[in-house]
């Protein structure tokens, strides 16, 4: 079962696996071109060397069965210790440990319910939105009734006015206060009323 | 544990000490019998030459790769999370494979943020309700004056204007 | 298999802030 490490990816953005295989297989190439190097020198060095490479008793056959067999025996052994490497660089330096959380995913270190408590949370927020709605509703209801109160506030000052205006008139024509002066005119007509009938029963 | 760009460099290091003690000239010597009973100074030189080479062209890999991937400050930061995990024990959060429910956590501070806002106009509207509900009632206590007013002002002239009738009614007999 | 990794990480990566770049301006919307 591979183990992806989608997290060290996450950190990284590149698999570990794949940077350990892009050094194996650096690392491998170093190895078999400086090996063809080391054979290409001794070829040479034969061919310069006093009887050639035949006379000297080495033929590049023998030489190329040295450097197989060299390169055999090192490949063994640069597996094994890069299986070490790799184990140590996985284990070590490439990989986030358990108990370790990336930055970006802080949040989910403090919302562990995380699902659930946004279920929770947009509920409430659309419970509270309803509440609100409501409160606007009666607060636009409050409104309009103070608008409505204000054009019969007016209203009615203006018939208070009125009013005041018709009491203005009557002063204006020297009725003074208007019932002050029907006062008057009642007192004035009793008198009226008692002169007729005084007048009348001396008459008869 | 040392830090990570260390660690890996060591670990290089070490891989490339033991390959190199693996492929040793008396190793390489036996491999090139022939040629090194011919010519044991040179085989020396080249022998020595492939360690030099094989070293710097690992090396210059490793070094390529860590300029490549910026490694150095992405493991010094690496370092720097770790270090700040000190102490937790427990395996930490690791994405679930479910992107909506792994995506809940980062909206839970923004949605705490939102109904908070709505508490705060709730909570705004609540008082401004009670202060129009006030001028409300006030409003309509002042009109109710107002109508008791002009309902007084109303009935004192239609008295006077029943005076008035009943005086001419007198008068007129 | 290897792309596939890579791509997945980078979204779990980059998406939650996107996506919450994205509820932000929402919800803001929303309040106004």
């Amino acid at each position: 079962s591979v183990n992806p490490m989608t997290y060290e990816t996450q950190f990284f953005g590149f698999t570990p696996q794949t940077c350990l295989l892009r050094i194996y297989v650096a690392f491998q190439d170093y190895l078999f071109e400086v090996m063809l190097t080391v054979e290409r020198v001794i070829l040479k060095r034969l061919e310069a060397a006093p009887g050639g490479g035949e006379g000297g008793g080495v033929s590049p056959v023998q030489i190329r069965k040295g450097t197989e067999k060299f390169l055999r025996f090192l490949k063994e052994r640069f597996d094994g210790l890069f299986a070490t490497l790799e184990t140590v660089l996985l284990q070590l330096v490439l990989r986030v440990p358990d108990h370790v959380l990336l930055p970006e995913d802080r949040s989910h270190a403090r919302h562990p319910g995380g699902r659930e408590e946004l279920a929770r949370l947009r509920e409430e927020a659309d419970r509270l939105r309803g509440r609100y709605e409501a409160e606007a509703r009666a607060g636009r209801a409050l409104m309009a009734e103070l608008e409505e109160q204000r054009a019969a506030r007016a209203q009615l000052e203006k018939t208070l006015r009125w009013f005041d205006g018709l009491e203005g008139a009557w002063r204006e024509h020297g009725g003074g206060d208007p019932r002050e002066s029907l006062a008057f005119l009642r007192r004035g007509a009793h008198r009226l009323r008692d002169v007729v009938g005084d007048v009348e029963s001396k008459g008869r | 544990t040392p830090p990570r760009a260390q660690l890996l460099d060591a670990v290089v290091e070490t891989f490339l000490q033991r390959l190199v003690a693996a492929g040793s000239f008396r190793r390489f010597a036996s491999c090139y019998r022939r040629f090194h009973q011919l010519q044991p100074e040179v085989t020396r030189r080249i022998y020595d030459q492939f360690v030099a080479q094989l070293q710097a062209a690992i090396r210059d890999e490793i070094s390529e790769i860590k300029a490549e991937g910026n490694l150095g400050p992405v493991l010094d930061a690496l370092d720097a999370i770790v270090e700040e995990a000190r102490g937790q024990t427990e395996p930490a959060w690791r994405p679930s494979g479910d992107p909506e429910a792994d995506t809940g956590s980062i909206l839970v501070p923004c949605a705490q943020q939102r109904r908070a806002a709505l508490l705060r106009a709730l909570r705004g509207q609540r008082d401004e309700n009670r202060r129009l509900a006030q001028a409300v009632l006030a409003g309509r206590e002042r009109i109710r004056a107002l109508q008791e007013r002009i309902q007084a002002r109303r009935d004192a002239w239609q008295a006077l204007s029943q005076d008035q009738r009943e005086l001419l009614t007198s008068l007129g007999g | 298999l290897d792309e596939v990794i890579v791509e997945t990480a980078m979204k779990r990566k980059q998406c939650p802030r996107k996506i919450l770049e994205q509820v932000i301006k929402i919800t803001k919307a929303q309040q106004e």
